[in-house]
Parts: C-alpha cells; sequence; structure tokens
C-alpha cells in the first residue's frame, strides 16, 4: 500500500459516498446516468468475485463490500426509489457499443485465460468505458450540478491517484500490469475535457454549463 | 506464479 493507492481509493470511496448523498438528500437523480451506475455496478461485481475465493485484508474486504453495497443502492435509488426523477431521455447512451466489443476485448487479451481473470479483465475495460452514458448525458443536457461535477471529480481523480500508484510500485516492487495501466490511462484520459471545465469553472464558483 | 493472491488492489 502507497500513499497514492490509499488517496485513490478514499478519493473513489469519497465520490460514491457524494453521488449516494446527492440522490438521497435532493430525493432526485436528475442529472445523473442510470447507464453508468449500472455498469459501475458490473464492474464491481466482476471485478470483486474473489471475496468469495481470497482474503487480502480487513481493508480490501471492506472496501469491496462497501463498493459493491453502494453501487447497487445508488442503482435502486435511480430505478426504483426515484424513477420519477431519472431523465431517461438525456440518458440514451447505446452502452451495449461499450459492453459487446469490452467483453470481447476481455476474451482476446488477458494475462490468463480462466473464468475469475477474464472476469477481472473484463471489469478493468469496462470501468475505463463506464462513464461514457454519464459525460455523454452532461454534453446532452449541457450543464450538470455542482455536486455532480464533485462528484465526478473525485472518481476521475481515482484512477489517475492509480497511475501516480502503479508508477510507484514499478518503481520500489517492480510491480507492473499493462492491462490496468493501459485501461486506467485511457480511463483518465476521457476525464481531460471535464477536469479542465472542473478547474477553470467549478473551481472559480461558476456553474458547469457546456457550449450547446 | 507466485503462491498468494496477486490481486490485491481495488
Amino acid at each position: 500500500m502507497n500513499v497514492f493507492r490509499l488517496t485513490g481509493d478514499l478519493s473513489h470511496l469519497a465520490a460514491i459516498i457524494i453521488l449516494l448523498l446527492k440522490i438521497w438528500k435532493s430525493r432526485s437523480c436528475a442529472g445523473i446516468s442510470g447507464k453508468s451506475q449500472i455498469l459501475f455496478a458490473i464492474v464491481f461485481t466482476t471485478r470483486y468475485l474473489d471475496l468469495l475465493t481470497s482474503f487480502i485484508s480487513i481493508y480490501n474486504t471492506s472496501m469491496k463490500v462497501i463498493y459493491i453495497g453502494c453501487a447497487y443502492a445508488t442503482v435502486y435509488l435511480i430505478y426504483m426509489k426515484f424513477r420519477a426523477t431519472y431523465d431517461g431521455n438525456h440518458d440514451s447512451f447505446r452502452v451495449e457499443f461499450l459492453v459487446v466489443p469490452v467483453g470481447g476485448l476481455a476474451v482476446l487479451v488477458n494475462h490468463d485465460f480462466s473464468f475469475l481473470e477474464i472476469l477481472w479483465t473484463f471489469s478493468i475495460y469496462l470501468e475505463s468505458v463506464a462513464i461514457l452514458p454519464q459525460l455523454f448525458m452532461i454534453s446532452k443536457t449541457g450543464e450538470a450540478e455542482t455536486i455532480t461535477t464533485h462528484y465526478l471529480f473525485c472518481l476521475g481523480l481515482y484512477r489517475a491517484l492509480y497511475l501516480l500508484n502503479w508508477i510507484w510500485r514499478f518503481y520500489f516492487e517492480s510491480f507492473f500490469d499493462m492491462i490496468a495501466i493501459v485501461a486506467g490511462v485511457v480511463q483518465t484520459v476521457l476525464y481531460c475535457d471535464f477536469f479542465y471545465l472542473y478547474i477553470t469553472k467549478v473551481l472559480k464558483g461558476k456553474k458547469l454549463s457546456l457550449p450547446a | 506464479l507466485d503462491d498468494d493472491y496477486d490481486k490485491d488492489e481495488l
């Protein structure tokens, strides 16, 4: 464990909690892409099946349980409890265009052709593009609530910190996972446009609105 | 392959 990975995990946890609280407190999921949240639930489910097969640490197990629990709670709030506030018209990204290619790639490019490893690889590839429906929705509505931008910032920052973690681990532990690194770079690059808008607008107190 | 499970990251 190193400082980049710990702050990365905490940033990820913060994002998940911010979103859950935003929906719960405001009793609304306006501006939130339910499709992205479903993809994240799939990412955690396929990645953390090892909860059933191996124990690494209390921290590892508890974080995985929290991530999975919050992901499904968020999907439940969006599609069940507050479904009246779900903006399905703007959440129109065709996720099958993500899941199918990612599924195929996971079968072709992986470290080991075993069930758990292919699911892990699938979850890594899927996570790198899972935010696209959310970013697409913001581009369609042309704006995002400030709390949603904080959620996205923490979410984007987490994998950027993981990139620093992998540099650290390469240098000090000669640990290197090409699949996770490449997917992590893609994932972080997808946020660059948002990071620019967040830093130049939201941090200056303005509302995030895209040139429609 | 090292014996301990190698996926210790979240």
